[in-house]
């Protein structure tokens, strides 16, 4: 899924 | 993970500890703004409502915990520590920051890339970080003597937000489809926001003088 990528980032 | 955003964490890291370290040594929160500190850890609290949900990694669940604990701490520190709070400087610090808050909702609720309450506290939480500094950057200016670990805690931050700029744009080149223009405007106005005490840091940096922003 093309959002979940950023959410690795804080 | 790359070496920008590892970097940018350490510096964020890095003035989130020189922040506390301040404030539990001398303490003291001279120069520091309440104001920009609540606005952080609702950013932080919003943000990070997947801690327990979503598991990424032990770096990334340990850092949300430092942050989060970080931020509500230095808060607890200004308003109920008995010595901190006395040095606070209630006068200087009048930035309406509760102004800050609801327009960014508004924005996160128009603008965002799913219409969930997780997603838009989210996008609420970049819009919020982007802003978050105006207390403490007005603060720096109408305060005579900014001393050393003020300046450098403003600075990290800075430091920290442009090195995310970098990691976004290795990212964008190294991964396929990343593509994200909601933190990627937010984290430029965030940065922008910087330039100017950016600009007189490294002046008087340069000139071995104390930092001193004009009014």
């Amino acid at each position: 899924c093309f959002q979940d990528d950023q959410k690795d980032e804080l | 993970m790359n070496i920008f955003r590892l970097a940018g964490d350490m510096t964020h890291l890095a003035s989130v500890l020189v922040l506390l370290l301040k404030i539990h040594t001398i303490k003291s929160c001279a120069g520091i703004s309440l104001k920009t500190q609540e606005l952080f850890a609702i950013v932080f609290a919003s943000r990070y409502l997947d801690i327990f949900t979503d598991f990424i990694s032990l770096y990334n669940t340990l850092m949300k915990l430092i942050f989060l604990g970080s931020s509500f701490s230095i808060v607890w520190y200004i308003r109920r520590h008995k010595l901190v709070r006395r040095s606070y400087d209630k006068d200087q610090d009048t930035f309406r920051h509760y102004f800050l808050l609801l327009p960014c909702f508004i924005l996160a609720l128009l603008i965002n890339e799913k219409f969930t309450f997780k997603e838009v506290m989210w996008t609420f939480s970049l819009y919020l970080e982007a802003v978050a500094i105006l207390p403490q950057l007005v603060l720096l200016q109408r305060t005579k003597n900014i001393d050393n670990l003020t300046g450098q805690y403003v600075f990290l931050l800075g430091a920290y937000r442009g090195l995310y700029i970098l990691n976004w744009i290795y990212r964008y080149f190294t991964e396929p489809h990343y593509v994200h223009w909601i933190p990627w405007i937010s984290g430029l106005v965030q940065t922008l926001l910087y330039a100017d005490f950016f600009y007189y840091y490294f002046e008087s940096w340069k000139n071995n003088k104390k930092l001193q922003l004009p009014a």
